[in-house]
Order: structure tokens, then sequence, then C-alpha cells
């Protein structure tokens, strides 16, 4: 494990934290896309199923099953949580998140390593992921003040990315043999996805004031 | 090998 992926998966872990900080001690998940985390939670249902056929480290099955448990403890909150389900932006929170899921596994069954069970839901979560972000940066878009904790939670959620990006590259040239194009071209696409809300966050961050999107 | 490493990320 090189720094990059270290500080990605870093970022990761501390955005979750974040997100759930929010959740569970503000009680309240406004600003919070509840596409996004069901979205999330289904990547990391279909990508971590390997928990049970293959052991890489005691750091990855521990990652592994924090993302499985977090994700679907964020989702559990939103939807069910008599105070925090509450507090869920529904009636701005409307992208067709299901019009997602089915072009990812259409396109995994069709561009992928291997054509196994466990290969094609890894390359799904894969695409998935890339584009699961949409429905949360679609609410900020739209509610356009955005509170501080939603505002880092996504700027985490961005740099985790970015440090994926950065760890490639390093493999890329210290490591014989390392290609890994689906993954490169997803998480590309993923973290140009978040271009655009980093240069408002920056902005806001560099003038000290609070983080307002653009309508 | 290639099949034990290629998911060693998360």
């Amino acid at each position: 494990m090189n720094i990059f992926r270290l500080a990605g998966d870093m970022s990761h872990l501390f955005s979750i934290l974040l997100l759930l900080l929010k959740i569970h001690t503000i009680k309240s998940c406004a600003g919070v896309s509840l596409k996004t985390q069901e979205l999330y939670a289904l990547v990391f249902a279909t990508r971590y199923l390997d928990i049970f056929t293959g052991y890489i480290s005691l750091y990855n099955t521990l990652m592994k099953m924090f993302f499985l448990w977090s994700s679907f403890t964020i989702v559990w909150y939103m939807r069910y949580h008599n105070v925090v389900r509450r507090s869920y932006d529904k009636d701005q929170d409307t992208f067709r998140h299901y019009f997602l899921i089915l072009p990812c596994f259409i396109l995994a069954l069709l561009v992928h390593e291997k054509f196994t069970f466990l290969e094609v839901l890894w390359t799904f979560s894969l695409y998935l992921e890339a584009v699961a972000i949409l429905p949360q940066l679609v609410l900020l878009q739209r509610t356009r003040n955005v509170d501080n904790l939603t505002g880092h939670y996504v700027f985490f959620l961005g740099a985790y990315r970015s440090f994926y990006i950065l760890n490639w590259i390093y493999r890329y040239f210290t490591e014989q043999n390392y290609y890994k194009w689906i993954t490169w071209i997803s998480g590309l696409v993923q973290t140009a996805l978040y271009a655009d809300f980093f240069y408002y966050y920056v902005k806001s961050w560099r003038n000290s004031e609070r983080l307002q999107l653009p309508a | 090998e290639d099949d034990e490493d290629s998911h060693d990320e998360l």
C-alpha cells in the first residue's frame, strides 16, 4: 500500500464518519441525498461479496465491513429513524436513481475482465460508483445553500477519488503489469463529476464564506 | 497471482 492509497481510504472513511456524525448527533440529514446513499449501499453490497471468498488483509476486510455497515446504517437512519427521516428533503431529492442501475448493469455484462458472477458484479459496482454521486450533486445544486458538514462530506469523497488517481499513477510506475482500464476510466469519470463542486467549495473556503452553489 | 491481487483496492 502506498501513501496515496492510504490517504484515499482515510478520506473515504473520514467522509462517511462526518456524515454519520451529522446524522447521529444533530439528528438531521438535511441536504443529504437518500438516492446517493442507497446507490452506495448497492455499490458496496455488490463489490464486497468477495469478503466471503477471498482474503487480502485484515485492513482490507475491516474496511469492507465498515463501508458495508455504514452505508446500510445511513440508509436505515434516513428511511426509518423517527427524527432523522423528517429532515430528509424528499421533494428536492428527485433524481431517478433506478435509471442509473440498469445501464450500469448492462455495461458490466458487456464490458468486464472476466465473465464470472463475482467479476460482473464487481465491475457493475465500479460503474455504479462512478455515477452514484449524481443525485447528491443535483440536490446540492437545488438547495444551493449547503451546510458545512454536507459540503465537507462531498469534499472528502472527492478527495478520496483524487487520491486514488494518484495511487494508480504511482502503482503504474512502480509495479509490473499494473493495468486496470475499467477501474481507471470509471474512476476518472467519477472524479470529473466532482470538478464543478470542488471549484465552488475551494472558492467559498478561500473567501471564508458559506458554500453556495449557483442555480 | 493475477486473480488474488486484482481486487486489492477498496
